[in-house]
């Protein structure tokens, strides 16, 4: 303000008063090793209003009585900075009462990708107006979730529902035993396919290396998770033998160029399966974490 | 892996329409330069590495 150099622009200032909790949860030994995280669910425990609360709410502000509860995953990188991402976003309404279901599993994905010694999961939790604007309700401030309460005090406390498949029997088995056939039933593993260049007629006289290559291929079966873990994970498809890692293929080709012929390399991506899991369709692609 | 799959890839890479038609003489001409070589086992090594550190 008063500067010679900039011209004065005053603006409305549109607070969205959100209130903020950080929750911390210890996860070491929390995952069994060797199993697929299939979802994890943060439950928080909304309190009821008080009656009186409501009643002056309803008269002050009768036009929404929701608020957005937004759950970000809190990053503290080496250098002290901080990064969130957005994990998972809900409207509540301040007439319900009771346990609030967020899938957090996309916060414990990218946990899972920290380097060890892993900080605890941080999730952020905020309460915020349903939406800004002068017409927007103030029922946000009157959400409140059960902290932890004092030791002992159990009822409420947030809590984080970890819901994995134990890979011992659900996994793929790695390579397959070149000495045994793969039988119907076998379980999901990598078998060795060789595919012989030299033998495609559109490869002769244009690819020089390599004469074939070990592309491996995935084949068996995979089990599939019983009766009462499906219904409960109704997004997630049957599980089946898929390449889950692959590696590409280099090559050298005949290129003609400028009436003249020259040797040149090509790397072809995902040519070769590097490794087969059991995997279901509608399971989310864990994001991967950006330094 | 199917024969189609890996021509489709090559050609994609190399940004061509159609497999290129080079006669016996071009083909037979063609040298492989000792840095082409080092680059093509250089992306080789690369792509088995992942492999070994699998082992």
């Amino acid at each position: 303000r008063f500067s010679q150099n900039f011209r004065e622009v005053a603006g409305r200032f549109l607070a969205s008063e959100a209130s903020t909790h950080l929750l911390v949860f210890g996860m070491e030994q929390r995952l069994p090793p060797n199993s697929e995280l299939v979802q994890a669910v943060l439950r928080l425990f909304q309190e009821p209003v008080p009656e009186a609360a409501l009643r002056r709410h309803g008269l002050l502000a009768p036009r929404s009585d929701r608020a957005r509860v937004t759950v970000r995953w809190l990053h503290v990188r080496d250098d002290g900075s901080n990064r969130t991402s957005l994990i998972d976003s809900r409207l509540v309404s301040v007439h319900e009462s009771g346990w609030k279901a967020f899938d957090v599993t996309e916060a414990v994905n990218f946990w899972q990708q920290l380097r060890r010694p892993r900080q605890p999961l941080l999730l952020q939790v905020s309460v915020q107006r349903e939406h800004l604007g002068p017409l927007a309700s103030s029922a946000h401030r009157l959400v409140r979730f059960a902290s932890q309460g004092p030791a002992g005090a159990g009822q409420g406390q947030p809590q984080l529902e970890l819901h994995t498949l134990d890979l011992r029997d659900f996994g793929a088995q790695g390579n397959c035993d070149p000495e045994a056939p793969v039988t119907e039933g076998a379980r999901c593993c990598r078998r060795e396919m060789y595919i012989d260049l030299q033998g495609m007629k559109w490869a002769e006289r244009w690819v020089l290396e390599p004469p074939g290559f070990l592309a491996y291929e995935c084949v068996g079966t995979c089990q599939q998770p019983p009766e009462p873990l499906r219904s409960k994970w109704p997004f997630l498809g049957p599980r089946q033998c898929v390449a889950s890692e692959t590696t590409s293929l280099p090559m050298i080709v005949s290129i003609r160029e400028g009436g003249r012929t020259r040797a040149q390399v090509v790397s072809l991506p995902n040519m070769r399966v590097q490794k087969c899991s059991c995997a279901s369709d509608g399971a989310p692609v864990p994001r991967k974490l950006e330094p | 892996m199917t024969e189609e799959q890996i021509l489709g890839s090559l050609l994609q890479q190399l940004r061509l329409s159609e497999v290129p038609v080079l006669d016996e003489g071009e083909a037979e001409s063609v040298v492989t330069p000792a840095h082409v070589r080092a680059q093509y086992v250089a992306l080789l090594q690369r792509s088995h590495g992942t492999r070994s550190r699998g082992k």
